[in-house]
């Protein structure tokens, strides 16, 4: 089973 | 006082095409150096980001750095009102709770325009890390969008192998499993037509169908779409927009549990 991962994950708040 | 003219409506149509089903609304950062936006679709799988260079308007002035939140789903009504070969025209006053997106006929005989409510939206922006890829596919937008529509058929993820032999599609479901593979172009006639590969170091990433395919709504935009890939972080879809900018869509990928 795969999940899905958000962008938020990987990118920052500026 | 903001001012952005384009020579034909239709390269609007095409942007405002391209992210109107992963965005209900946006903003639009305007500043001397162009416009841009960007946005997370509402699940927060992908993100969006258009660069519009201030060069690339045949008439552009910002005089101060505006910020105009906006319905996307009235944008495509308005731009709808417009002819492909139209003149357009965006205009808004420092401070303004609205905008005037204005068309002209080639002739000038038809002029009309349009004024739209700005919204404040809670703007969440991210910084995107700079990124050394692994893997950069460049390939014909068309064959890209026809491999995202077929293994859609077939599983709601797609596993996207790339090496230095080529890169390869492949969707696994109840059907069976569709593999597709692109070997890079020798020499071709067209640049547009050709597929290339840049690779440092072979990568295999897996990605949601579904927003793939969404990304793909930019095809009228370019011949040719950019895949930038890394392990464990987000895939790059870059469509050029000719002598104006770049539309980029990220998308994070699905991990092994």
């Amino acid at each position: 089973q795969s999940k899905q991962m958000t962008i938020a994950s990987f990118f920052r708040k500026d | 006082m903001f001012e952005a003219r384009l020579g034909q409506a239709t390269i609007l149509k095409k942007i405002l095409d391209a992210i109107k089903d992963l965005l209900t609304e946006g903003t639009f950062d305007c500043s001397d150096s162009g416009i841009q936006l960007q946005a997370m679709d509402n699940s927060h799988v992908s993100l969006v980001s258009l660069t519009l260079r201030s060069d690339g308007f045949d008439k552009f002035r910002c005089d101060r750095n505006i910020s105009m939140g906006m319905n996307l789903g009235s944008m495509a009504k308005i731009l709808k009102c417009a002819n492909n070969e139209d003149n357009v025209t965006m205009k808004a006053q420092d401070n303004a709770d609205t905008v005037t997106i204005m068309f002209e006929s080639a002739n000038q005989e038809k002029v009309s325009d349009y004024e739209m409510k700005l919204m404040n939206l809670d703007q969440e922006h991210l910084g995107i890390p700079e990124t050394e890829y692994s893997c950069v596919v460049r390939m014909p937008s068309m064959e890209f969008a026809r491999i995202c529509r077929d293994l859609a058929q077939f599983s709601e993820s797609v596993v996207i192998c790339c090496t230095k032999e080529g890169v390869k599609f492949t969707a696994s479901g109840d059907v069976g499993t569709a593999n597709i593979k692109l070997a890079q172009t020798g020499s071709v006639d067209k640049e547009e037509e050709s597929v290339s590969i840049d690779m440092q170091e072979p990568v295999t990433l897996t990605f949601a169908c579904r927003y793939l395919n969404a990304f793909t709504k930019a095809t009228p935009l370019s011949t040719q779409v950019q895949l930038s890939m890394c392990a464990d972080v987000p895939l790059v879809v870059e469509y050029a927009i000719k002598d104006l900018g770049y539309i980029r869509y990220y998308l994070a990928p699905k991990i092994e549990d």
